[in-house]
């Protein structure tokens, strides 16, 4: 029985005027997150459930739908630990546009299709040192080593619609990466 | 799948300049210093010398005959100068693709940046990842980036009203009262809660910069655009918070962001066409949802 509510009373909350300038105590600033972050987390599972209604007649279950809040800093969980998975994507707006999220991955090629079965451009690249670094920081060293790619490709949507996209890990006979495409990597000084 | 060139990362010898370039936008980065050197609109056929580069001030902890510090409501540098970052050439590691290419620049071991150029877009995205802040000044660092172009501005600039019209902000000046300026940095500095453009009239060439957060901007000379992306203090600015602004976050080390700011140069009429869709993106971002994916793909369709 998730519902929005909860991120409605938190941003009620956050529309005190320390809240809006960051001119709150420190105290303070982390009790406006831990209410923003619960209220996002109960949305996230109406979103999920909004998502799953619209997308699969059958099919895995709406509750094993997740998201990745942590995508800007290189974290999410079911991208890091599945070979395959499915990402479905809404777009809130009235007018179409391409979205490019950059996904975490454990091996360095994958196809990525569009919702019939064509493979479409994506584009594997090393995760750089920085986001390697906040990675350690935020999982721990042994966790943040079992992603060390990042998986890009653009998600069109049309206007207030949505679109699924399939990524399938692609390896050789021995289990060995075998990329559809490569990026050239240039080092110009160290 | 990728190949690593190192083109003598070491030696001093002249290299060549780095560009990305898709279908709208080619963007140049000098081979010397790794910084940005030009930004050229293929379909607009105009072009500017850009150079971006990251600066701090130093935070005022009051003076004799004024004690305003500088802290969570205050922003008062000590002085005007600016300090760079890292004045030496900077790491430069680029990637090439069909669906994006990226410079990765390392300014210094606290401030790193990723220059992105997709396919199709007509938008540079710059992605920086700043902290912690060094604790090794008594006075605070406000860090800074600016972009410095050849636009002929006339010391106008323009910021958004809270992601609303924008307003026009003019150097040393209020369209109200006749102004006294005592701050030359901090009393032109104004909100950017969405973006920030200036203007070369003469050469009919804009160049604006959207923000996905909140932050202090400004144009403290022709052609410059600058925005403070992060600010570590260690005096209480006597305002009420009570605290300095010293966040060491949730690892006790400082705090660490990651932000993205979107740049495009465009004619002035056509500016506001080309920055809006990703205004809108940055203001309606895409819910994405993942699930896991147990059979072949063929079998799913």
């Amino acid at each position: 029985l998730a519902n929005s509510e909860q991120l409605n009373l938190a941003v009620a909350v956050l529309q005190h005027h320390d809240g809006v300038s960051g001119t709150s105590k420190q105290h303070v600033a982390y009790d406006y997150a831990r209410r923003v972050s619960e209220g996002l987390s109960e949305c996230e599972t109406v979103i999920n459930r909004a998502l799953g209604d619209l997308t699969f007649v059958s099919g895995p279950s709406v509750t094993e739908f997740v998201q990745c809040p942590l995508l800007n800093v290189s974290i999410c969980a079911m991208s890091e630990t599945s070979a395959n998975f499915t990402l479905v994507v809404y777009n809130p707006v009235g007018f179409a546009r391409a979205h490019l999220p950059r996904f975490p991955v454990p091996f360095g090629s994958y196809a990525v299709y569009d919702e019939k079965g064509l493979v479409i451009p994506s584009q594997v690249v090393s995760m750089p040192f920085e986001t390697q670094r906040l990675r350690a920081e935020i999982l721990g060293e042994e966790a943040a080593a079992a992603a060390n790619y990042l998986l890009v490709f653009a998600v069109p949507t049309t206007g207030f619609g949505f679109a699924t996209y399939f990524v399938n890990r692609t390896s050789g006979p021995n289990g060995e990466d075998v990329a559809l495409e490569t990026a050239a990597v240039e080092k110009i000084r160290s | 799948a990728e190949e690593f060139i190192d083109t003598g990362a070491e030696s001093f010898a002249p290299k060549a300049d780095v560009t990305m370039e898709n279908q709208n936008v080619i963007v140049t980065f000098d081979g010397n210093t790794g910084r940005l050197k030009s930004l050229t609109n293929k379909i607009s056929q105009i072009s500017s010398a850009v150079t971006q580069d990251f600066f701090y001030y130093n935070s005022s902890w009051g003076t004799s005959d004024d004690e305003q510090a500088s802290g969570a409501y205050i922003f008062r540098p000590n002085r005007t100068a600016v300090f760079p970052v890292n004045a030496a050439p900077i790491g430069v590691t680029v990637v090439r693709g069909s669906v994006f290419q990226e410079v990765r620049q390392v300014f210094s071991n606290w401030v790193t940046q990723i220059v992105r150029l997709y396919d199709g877009d007509n938008d540079v995205e710059f992605e920086y990842t700043i902290g912690p802040i060094p604790y090794d000044i008594p006075e605070g660092k406000e860090v800074i980036t600016r972009f410095s172009s050849d636009l002929a501005s006339g010391g106008t600039f323009y910021t958004d009203a809270n992601g609303r019209e924008m307003q026009r902000r003019d150097l040393n000046y209020r369209p109200t009262w006749k102004l006294n300026v005592t701050e030359p940095v901090a009393g032109n500095y104004y909100p950017v809660n969405s973006r920030i453009h200036t203007i070369d009239k003469t050469n009919n060439r804009q160049l604006s910069i959207l923000t996905d957060r909140s932050m202090g901007g400004s144009s403290l000379a022709d052609g410059q655009l600058e925005l403070m992306v992060h600010r570590r203090l260690f005096y209480d600015d006597s305002r009420g918070v009570g605290e300095p602004l010293n966040e060491t976050g949730l690892l006790g080390t400082g705090l660490v962001i990651r932000g993205i700011m979107y740049v495009t140069l465009e004619t002035a009429a056509l500016s506001p066409r080309a920055v809006h869709p990703s205004a809108v993106l940055i203001a309606h971002p895409v819910a994405m949802a993942l699930a896991p994916l147990s059979t072949d793909v063929a079998t799913y369709v």
